[in-house]
């Protein structure tokens, strides 16, 4: 039983923007995007759930410096495609399971899953890749979130 | 200006299942995959936005092949979690335009997503990490996508 999992990463200066209450069409994520780059806004974490009755939420991190210029690009585009409203939050971070050929093999998110329950650590957000398990907690939790993870997947400190 | 963006990615063999309205506590992403895990389900993607009210929407795929089987999970976890219901899709596909260190410079994604904007594309779901910007579309259009990605980030056919 070959652990795949190589390291744990964390990254605590993350922010959020979410549009909400997106219409579900064509455009509109070019519609946020393409202001966010053009002002030299670099974007870290993109997150869109499916829709329910054609509107979906747009997530998107970045850096805590570059929040307000963030939230003031977004709030003009949210006005401009209809949405809701945009709300952003800071105190997040971004904890990582690090591995190789996790999807082939089921049970790496279940494992992280359960040691965030095990630690009371809320799940704000997931995304994944074939490499990474990624979730947005709370940055004050995030040395539990580190500790915990190394210990579930026996990795030794700093890997 | 080094293209960083090193090809494009794309997977047809995509099912997906929302579990509606999770409620938002420590525990609940673990009650949906452990159960998965225990039934050999290989989970491929994983999207879970910032919940706005307490509650948000989970969702995952899995092959075509895997989905009857994760129906059957689901609908019970989704029961006992106290979620509304989970629905579920197939037809759909995953596109990629992968490369290296595209969030520290800013306008890949909106390139992208300008690209399946002018192939009049709905992006129904966005995922990213730090070597890749993962969209889920309708299966039909992916054959548009591959080529106007492999248009708009100049490449050659096969990269
Ligand atoms: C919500 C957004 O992703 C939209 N579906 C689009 O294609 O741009
Ligand atoms: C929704 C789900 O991710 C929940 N927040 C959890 O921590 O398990």
């Amino acid at each position: 039983n070959i652990n795949k999992v190589r390291g744990i990463a964390h990254d605590t200066n993350v922010a959020k923007i979410t549009v909400v209450r997106v219409p579900d069409q064509p455009g509109v994520a070019a519609a946020i995007f393409v202001p966010l780059a053009e002002a030299g806004i670099s974007v870290d974490t993109i997150v869109q759930n499916a829709s329910i009755e054609n509107c979906t939420d747009l997530t998107f991190t970045v850096t805590r410096d570059d929040l307000p210029r963030a939230i003031e690009v977004t709030e003009k585009v949210t006005q401009r495609i209809g949405a809701e409203r945009c709300v952003s939050a800071v105190g997040l971070a971004k904890i990582s399971v690090v591995g190789t050929g996790m999807q082939s093999t089921p049970g790496y998110a279940a494992k992280m899953f359960r040691s965030m329950k095990d630690a009371e650590i809320n799940i704000q957000m997931i995304t994944t890749s074939e490499i990474k398990i990624t979730c947005i907690i709370s940055e004050g939790r995030v040395e539990d979130a580190v500790r915990v993870l190394h210990k579930e997947f026996g990795l030794a400190r700093g890997e």
